[in-house]
């Protein structure tokens, strides 16, 4: 299994329609100060389930759609997909690339969607589960964010171990 | 369930330590258990040295110092419990020359079994990609994203 | 009291946006009352926008852009309310190279009417530099402090 | 007015005592992590009277006295001095040179000096509000804290004001 693409629209900063093709190797995203790099990681942890926007650097979630610009209105909805390929079947569901997709509208209704059919949260995260990603998502580190782990109480570095077992 | 956690727990410190150690040839760093005989409660202390003085709690360690012992951390544990991939955004921007190198060398070494994904400033870093995203933001404050693969550019 | 709070309050705003500007030819800054029909209580919200786009609350900001705006209020409140030396510990660090490139000319304006102690990592800081010291770590865990006259060492 | 030497001795990882001399120009601190550069940014804090070991990234105030390593034995003592030029009278005593000195022993008992001779804090707070320094010392940016200023709450941020009134 491996992730194989990104799309944003309407997701922050990235108000046309965005794409990032993945493969096995690594990846490197460079740029200059305020020209979208974190929110791309913050497109990825609102795409697999992020329920905090506190998390997501804003106040409330309806700050992840396209506020607009001197040039650009603000837009409606937001929408970013995240596409696996499956072949390994690490996703207990019979599709050789499994999307996973968020929606969400100025109204604040979201949606959910699994290989573009509605689906619901506990879906993606009953999946996400089989990908060791875990509840803290600790494989996602966001800027300013690697201290976290060791700032952490030795009460709450248990989650690291419980999510390992 | 408390046999499960002790022996992860034995797992994970084992392989931060390696992980810790290949970095740091004089160094030594491990995890403790402040509460061993409740297993169900004990909370989890982490100690490290880079260079072989003596074994602090990383509250005592410099911003370099604790972000190399993060690292260690997060590899060790994924040599237990392996995510599919790995995002990392800025997290070598603390870090002097040398640690620099020995973040590149962990990222080299693990790159086979993982999909990184790295947000970077250090040109050193850019290094590892086999994938080069450049993000711009244009003057009608929208953001582009312009790709390169690097085998194909002949860099 | 309030005539002077207010008094102090649009000296500063005047001096941050003149400080952001220089920096950022295209871009505009402003500090602003959060209730100013009570100066004794009101709060004071920073918006900036570095690149003329429209003007955003600092939360909205990235990394590098929040940090060159923290330093156009420093200095601001510094043409103001002047201290006697500035020391900052890599203020640097979330930069982009034109970002560093502003910082190190910000210094550099303002180097011969304050002292300046800086902590870096950046070659480029390290060129405004009068005086440079080196700190090492010795094997016994003791810092060391090396100094090099920059004028005297004729680098 | 400007910084003319800091002194440490057993302070942090300073166990020997270790000099750092200023002229009115620019001076830059180097060196690899781990070997003392933010301990020097805390030796200011301190010895300018800071009284919260958190914001020396301590726990207790004994923190700040060498604690030993394998081959070094822990110290009963933590000393540091800052010496100003004064020959401008910004701080308004008859020398011209001020020394501000402070001492902590691992008993607890702590010390203040003036020009060698004993002070209170009160004394030397008094004497540095003729700097501007202001009791929140945002001339001294400690290490990642650069976006504290602006991620303060909008009341916090009055003191800014009030300090340069
Ligand atoms: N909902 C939104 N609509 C439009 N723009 C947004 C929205 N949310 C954030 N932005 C803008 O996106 C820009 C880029 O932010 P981001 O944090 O991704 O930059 P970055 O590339 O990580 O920069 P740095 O190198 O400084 O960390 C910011 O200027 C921010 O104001
Ligand atoms: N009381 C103490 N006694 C002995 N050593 C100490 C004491 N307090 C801190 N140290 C040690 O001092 C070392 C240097 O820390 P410091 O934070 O100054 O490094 P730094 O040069 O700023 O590094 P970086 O570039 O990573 O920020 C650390 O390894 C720390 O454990
Ligand atoms: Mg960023
Ligand atoms: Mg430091």
């Amino acid at each position: 299994m491996y992730l194989k693409s990104l799309t944003m629209k309407g997701f922050k900063s990235f108000a046309a329609k965005s794409d990032l093709n993945f493969e096995p190797g690594t990846t490197v995203i460079v740029g200059p100060n305020g020209s979208g790099k974190s929110n791309i990681v913050d497109a990825f942890l609102w795409v697999t389930g992020e329920q905090s926007a506190r998390s997501l650097r804003s106040t409330k979630m309806q700050d992840v759609i396209f506020a607009g610009s001197a040039q650009k209105s603000p837009m409606g909805v937001s929408e970013v997909t995240l596409t696996f390929d499956n072949a390994s079947r690490v996703f207990p569901i019979d599709y050789d690339e499994v999307a996973f997709t968020r929606r969400l509208y100025k109204s604040g209704e979201s949606e959910y969607l699994l290989n573009s059919s509605a689906c619901r949260l506990a879906d993606i995260n009953e999946l996400l589960v089989h990908t060791n990603m875990g509840r803290e998502m600790y494989s996602i580190i966001g800027q300013g964010r690697l201290d976290a782990i060791l700032n952490s109480r030795p009460d709450e570095r248990r989650v690291l171990i419980e999510e390992a077992a | 369930m408390s046999e499960k956690f002790l022996e992860i727990f034995n797992k994970v410190n084992e392989s931060f330590q390696e992980v810790f150690k290949n970095m740091f040839p004089d160094g030594k760093a491990q995890l403790i258990l402040t509460n061993p005989d409740d297993i169900m409660t004990t909370g989890i202390e982490i100690e490290a040295q880079p260079s072989g003085r003596r074994l602090k709690k990383v509250s005592l360690l410099s911003g370099g110092e604790s972000a190399m012992t993060a690292l260690a951390l997060l590899f060790g544990l994924f040599q237990i419990n392996p995510a599919p991939f790995y995002l990392l955004d800025e997290a070598d921007v603390a870090l002097d020359d040398v640690n620099l190198q020995r973040f590149v060398a962990l990222i080299k070494r693990f790159k086979s079994q993982a999909q990184f994904l790295i947000v970077t400033h250090q040109r050193r870093t850019m290094e590892v990609a086999d994938i080069l995203y450049g993000v711009t933001m244009q003057k009608d404050g929208v953001s582009k994203v312009l790709s390169q693969k690097l085998d194909e550019a002949a860099v």
